[in-house]
């Protein structure tokens, strides 16, 4: 039975370099799970993280940032894009009741993505800063879900000129995505430019009504002896009918010892 | 005085936008920066309860009552600011990120900033060509009093100069930029430390954004009151 809240899916990935990947994310998701074997490309997965993370925790590419390290590794400008585009992929738990919703949430990834839900395929929009919620209710499994996702690096990773520099050669300003990743004058280049799901992954388990996105505002009086909390959030109802609800504010402070006050 | 219940209806698929009436507080402890004061804060807890169901969902989110003033000196053209009404001389430091991988555990974030606090400093400048940087960032920040003075994703070397001029009009997407920026304020902005936006790193964006983020992240009208501090 699932319980109200959010589970971090943080554990339990699985990655592979998609060029090594011979079946589809519906085949992944459904009929050809994948797992890591003697013969299988797949390997461990950092998540939250970037490829090239993944790649330095199985030790298939040096630190970068151990000496001159860095200079080792392939620059997505000499591999291409495909090289440093990656198949990510776990498994989750959730047995929802009646009039519960489950929606499955990124916090942020780096730069578009394919995500695919026991064969449901959704395409995620790019930019590296932006959450993606995606209502998967209806197409969860009561024992054991699969999901996977295709990541792709920004659309423009540009080249790092010999001399280095403050950007490399700029094009990665065309996307919306951190810039220092070609390089900057203290900082190396990043080799996959933070390719990745690169914060948090999770689900959350709701009744039909879920709270989105709170807003606190306080103002003050009287030289700060009195003070308001002005507070507003979006309400969104998931089911077909008229939901009368009561909202709940509460706040607590705790004073000393463990001693709250309400 | 710190509880409230508020009944609502909301359409079947429908979205609404709900207001809580203002909750009062008798001198409320006040979050302070780092050499100020304490940085008190407070647990705000919302919960919706459905008829007929029971809880439906809940949130959760340390909140620090705090008013930050900031003006350009018309002397110095130095920025000042103000903490709850006291002057506050600003010691920062310039944060890229804490990890090229984007390893941004909550233990290297707690490690790093508390670093920054044991350094006497009060205020942490994310460079426009890093990160919007993460929750758990800006929740320890709150922990330990360092203002965040955030910028987004512009900066001079790749927006706007070099030889040749690099992208001039910013990134590609306009609107994509400020789908990201609308949401990375709705991630952020309920954290005490977070003291100041800023269009970019030693560039402003192009028009169109710059317009547009200065129209989003102005002071709400109902804040403008006379009535209201």
């Amino acid at each position: 039975m699932a319980e109200i809240g959010k589970t971090v899916l943080d554990f339990g990935w699985i990655a592979a370099r998609s060029t090594e990947v011979d079946v589809n994310g519906v085949q992944l998701t459904t009929t050809n799970p994948p797992a890591i074997s003697s013969e299988s490309r797949w390997m461990e997965a950092a998540v939250p993280g970037t490829v090239l993370g993944t790649l330095v925790k199985n030790k298939a590419i040096p630190d970068p940032f151990y000496g001159l390290e860095n200079e080792a590794i392939t620059d997505i400008a000499d591999s291409g894009r495909d090289y440093y585009t990656f198949w990510f992929f776990t498994k989750f738990q959730c047995q929802r009741l009646l009039n519960q919703y489950v929606h499955l949430n990124f916090r942020a990834i780096n730069y578009s993505a394919q995500v695919f839900v026991n064969g449901h395929k959704t395409e995620l929009p790019k930019g590296m800063f932006r959450r993606h919620t995606l209502d998967v209710t209806d197409i969860l499994h009561p024992e054991s879900n699969l999901l996977a996702l295709i990541v792709h690096p920004p659309d423009h990773p540009g080249t790092i000129p010999p001399e280095g520099g403050q950007g490399g050669d700029h094009e990665i300003g065309k996307d919306v995505a951190a810039q220092y990743v070609q390089g900057w004058d203290w900082i190396c280049p990043i080799r996959d430019r933070n390719t990745g799901i690169w914060d948090e992954v999770s689900i959350s388990v709701t009744g039909p009504v879920r709270i989105i996105d709170p807003h606190l505002v306080s103002t003050f009086f009287d030289d700060y002896k009195r003070a308001y909390l002005h507070v507003t959030a979006e309400l969104e109802n998931k089911s077909t009918w008229n939901t009368e609800c009561s909202v709940n504010i509460q706040i607590t402070a705790e004073l000393e010892n463990g001693v709250c006050l309400v | 005085e710190h509880l409230q219940t508020e009944n609502v209806l909301i359409p079947a698929q429908g979205r609404i936008q709900h207001t809580f009436k203002p909750l009062y507080f008798y001198k409320p402890e006040l979050w302070w920066p780092n050499g100020m004061g304490k940085q008190n804060l407070y647990d705000i807890l919302i919960t919706v309860v459905v008829n007929e169901f029971g809880e439906s969902d809940s949130w959760m989110q340390p909140f620090g009552f705090r008013k930050i003033e900031s003006v350009i000196d018309s002397v110095t053209g130095g920025r000042l600011f103000k903490i709850n009404g006291e002057p506050i001389f600003i010691r920062g430091g310039n944060w890229i990120l804490s990890d090229g991988l984007l390893r941004l555990s909550k233990e290297r974030y707690r490690t790093d900033i508390k670093f920054h606090a044991d350094m006497n400093m009060n205020m942490i400048r994310c460079w426009g060509g890093g990160l919007a940087e993460r929750p758990e960032f800006y929740h320890f920040c709150d922990i330990y009093g360092l203002l965040v003075w955030q910028e987004f994703w512009i900066t001079g070397d790749v927006d706007g100069r070099g030889v040749p001029v690099s992208n001039p009009n910013g990134p590609l997407d306009h609107e994509l930029f400020l789908l990201c920026a609308r949401d990375t304020v709705k991630l952020l902005r309920n954290h005490p430390s977070l003291a100041l936006w800023v269009g970019g790193n030693e560039q402003v964006p192009p028009k169109d954004i710059n317009e547009a983020l200065k129209q989003d992240l102005r002071l709400h009208s109902y804040f403008e009151t006379q009535l209201l501090s």
